[in-house]
């Protein structure tokens, strides 16, 4: 599947309530659903929340997800 | 990589993230 489909997908795993955002809430919730500290949950909505509103839009979250698949020179 | 051990950069961080949700993917039906 495409990269957009894939992150669509994380995105979903993370928006559980299906609100269309995710919260630092969701993101904390994952604690338990993957190897990752709570700090490091924290550090992961921090850096994909590029405008810092609070909330992770689909677009942010593609746009992480890109970062992470092509490196930081795509966007 | 060892420059990913000991104090992550933000990059390490999301590839951590988004390999555990892969991994997740895989391994949860």
């Amino acid at each position: 599947s495409t990269v957009l489909e894939k992150s669509q997908e994380f995105f979903q795993i993370c928006d559980i309530e299906d609100k269309g955002f995710v919260t630092r809430r969701d993101m904390q919730r994952l604690l338990e659903e993957l190897p990752l500290s709570s700090e490091e949950l924290e550090n992961v909505f921090d850096t994909l929340d590029t405008d810092g509103n609070g909330y992770l839009t689909p677009e942010e979250f593609s746009s992480g997800f890109s970062e992470f698949i092509f490196g930081p020179s795509a966007s | 990589d060892p420059n990913m051990k000991g104090g992550q950069t933000s990059e390490g961080v999301l590839a951590n993230f988004f390999n555990s949700l892969l991994t997740k993917k895989a391994g949860s039906p």
